[in-house]
């Protein structure tokens, strides 16, 4: 039941963890 | 008669009431301000009109749901409800409410009246055991209770013959979330922008913290009423002990493993999501940071 | 009083009929007061469609700078941003019912009509902007309001905005300051590509004295489905979607800042029109993602200490 929320999550972790570098690659 | 023994259990949602509400206060509106032009006297003068309209809804089981309602014409020479127009009514909102049956009609008044039966029977070959749902447009601030009555009609042997009478059924106030929101709006006056985040926090607190006072308010009454009983000050009540008794034993209310794995679950993705807008938001002062950092020790601007 | 505002007074609106002053000024209408009766109709109606977009009519009259929105009826036409003026689909519909309204007392005439955006905020898309336009061409005066009953139940406040268009071609002088709001990806261009062809009123709500009382009263009773009631478990499918759509905006975030070499700086154009930047905005939608999930929560909460740690 909690599946597309959980992907959902997950997607935004992923995005997360993705920017982390993108932004201290900008410095 | 006091109280209805169909065993039916009635659910109300507030839309009906304000309903009825809008439809008296309209007409009641109209006609003082007809009086005033007519130069009769004052608008006080004026006996509160009567109003009428059906009650629609759904039945699924013994339970009777009343959601909605509509406004009907009184005709005087039948002294009933118009046939014609209700029926044009009936097909209109079917078209847009088809899960909706007439389940009875609504006036307003203090009380029930004779002449109110004959309307009650007219209506008897559309729904067989309609109700009749009355409100009392009399404002009076130290009323406690909802001046709504709804009654059912039973064949009662009167004097020997046998009589349709009306019967009182207790109710419960229903509402889905959406009206229930609606309702805490209008009746609050809440602001529909979003505010901040401190007076979300607050609109949201505020509500269940009433919530809560009621409860607890109910609470007291029930237990200094059961502390009076206790030294005697007032006659035991047996079933009001049998009742407090089994709500007792319902309590705790949910006590089961899934119900800890689902709870936690939700507990836990709050605090999920929570960590992730944090992060969310440290990235986004990050990058504000690296721009500044950027735009000072650019060497070309 | 307070009741004085549901007598409808014909010969005043015939007048306001002939002399016409939204005429020579588009931005002549800036308020809206909405029935507690209406406003309670429109929201249920647009939270029974589900993720349909429903529509109906609004009934009601002017006074002065505002419209007054007394009652609303539900339209049996589904799906509105399908087509332009999807009540074209209803007119059989809304003569009939406003026939027998009028018979019932109902004296005042149409004034709007209100449509749902189940998920996806209260703005007017394209579709909407044409069909307002055509309602103000022909059926002055005229508002479109726009309900989110989604959005409504996950913040637990009702979602609604009321808009007029501006004629085709008119450039408004000033601006218009609208207030934040979380836009899904799927619906950013039609939302901004006609943001500027409609301006936004403000809404008031106004009940009769026996409405206030008997809502004083309702409230002995339904203080029950305020504390029954559970926001987190309603709306799952909504919080995953907004969760989704948030992901996919970050992505684009990422790829604009990754292509940039001041990404939280503004453009010229952008400074211009006042706008925050792609991550800021971002932030936004989700502390008001988080908000809702939390204020969710400490409901549950509450409830499984008050309920649930009493022993016999």
């Amino acid at each position: 039941k909690g599946m597309r929320k959980h992907t959902a999550l997950d997607k935004w972790n992923t995005q997360l963890r993705s920017l982390y570098p993108t932004i201290c690659n900008r410095v | 008669a006091a109280s209805s023994s169909s065993g039916l259990t009635f659910k109300l949602h507030p839309l009906v009431i304000l309903n009825i509400s809008d439809h008296y206060t309209r007409v009641k509106s109209q006609a003082a301000q007809h009086h005033l032009a007519t130069g009769n006297g004052g608008a006080g003068d004026l006996p509160p009109p009567r109003v009428y309209g059906c009650v629609i809804g759904v039945q699924r089981g013994r339970t009777v749901e009343i959601f909605n309602s509509f406004e009907l014409l009184y005709d005087p020479s039948t002294h009933s409800l118009d046939r014609a127009f209700l029926e044009k009514k009936q097909e209109l909102y079917k078209k847009v409410f088809p899960n909706f049956y007439i389940l009875g009609w609504y006036s307003t008044g203090s009380e029930a009246q004779e002449s109110d039966m004959h309307i009650h029977k007219a209506l008897m070959d559309i729904n067989e055991n309609p109700v009749y749902v009355l409100l009392n447009p009399a404002i009076n601030p130290a009323q406690k209770d909802l001046p709504v009555t709804i009654y059912e009609s039973e064949l009662h042997v009167i004097d020997g013959s046998p009589q349709l009478i009306f019967v009182r059924s207790s109710y419960t106030i229903e509402t889905v979330e959406a009206e229930r929101i609606s309702v805490d709006h209008v009746a609050h006056l809440k602001p529909s922008d979003g505010g901040s985040a401190a007076t979300q926090l607050a609109a949201h607190l505020t509500g269940i913290h009433s919530a809560i006072k009621m409860l607890n308010s109910r609470i007291r009454v029930l237990h200094e009423y059961l502390v009076a009983m206790q030294k005697g000050d007032i006659p035991c009540e047996n079933s009001l002990l049998r009742q407090v008794s089994s709500l007792l034993r319902r309590l705790p209310a949910i006590e089961s493993g899934k119900f800890q794995d689902d709870f936690l679950m939700e507990y836990n993705d709050t605090l999920l999501v929570t960590y992730l807008a944090m992060l969310t938001n440290c990235s986004s002062a990050m990058n504000e940071l690296v721009d500044k950092i950027n735009t000072a020790y650019d060497r070309h601007s | 009083a307070s009741d004085a505002i549901f007598y409808y007074d014909e010969a005043a609106q015939a007048k306001l009929q002939q002399e016409k002053p939204w005429v020579n000024d588009p931005h002549y209408f800036k308020r809206v007061k909405i029935s507690a009766l209406a406003l309670l109709k429109m929201v249920v109606h647009a939270r029974s469609g589900g993720n349909i977009e429903v529509m109906g009519l609004m009934q009601g009259k002017t006074d002065g700078d505002a419209i007054i929105v007394m009652d609303a009826f539900a339209l049996p036409v589904e799906g509105t941003e399908t087509r332009v003026n999807a009540q074209a689909d209803a007119y059989e519909y809304m003569v009939d019912y406003s026939q027998t309204n009028k018979q019932a007392g109902r004296l005042e005439n149409a004034v709007g009509w209100y449509h749902s955006h189940p998920g996806y905020g209260c703005w007017l898309s394209g579709i909407d902007v044409s069909t307002q336009m055509l309602n103000q061409q022909y059926q002055e005066p005229f508002l479109a309001v726009v309900i989110d009953p989604t959005r409504t139940v996950s913040a637990g406040k009702v979602d609604i905005g009321a808009f007029r268009t501006y004629p085709e071609g008119y450039k408004p002088p000033d601006e218009p300051v609208s207030e934040y709001q979380t836009i899904p990806l799927n619906k950013i261009e039609d939302f901004g590509v006609h943001c500027k062809q409609y301006y936004a009123l403000d809404i008031t709500y106004f009940k009769s004295s026996l409405d206030s009382h008997l809502l004083d009263l309702l409230w002995n009773k339904y203080w029950v489905n305020t504390l029954s009631s559970s926001p987190l478990l309603g709306n799952g499918d909504y919080v995953a979607g907004q969760i989704s759509d948030l992901a996919e905006k970050l992505e684009q975030a990422e790829n604009q800042l990754a292509h940039t070499r001041f990404g939280s700086m503004l453009t010229p154009s952008q400074r211009k029109k006042e706008e925050d930047p792609a991550l800021a905005k971002i932030k936004r939608d989700s502390t008001k993602i988080t908000v809702e999930q939390v204020h969710g929560l400490m409901s549950q909460v509450i409830k499984d200490i008050l309920f649930n740690s009493v022993r016999p």
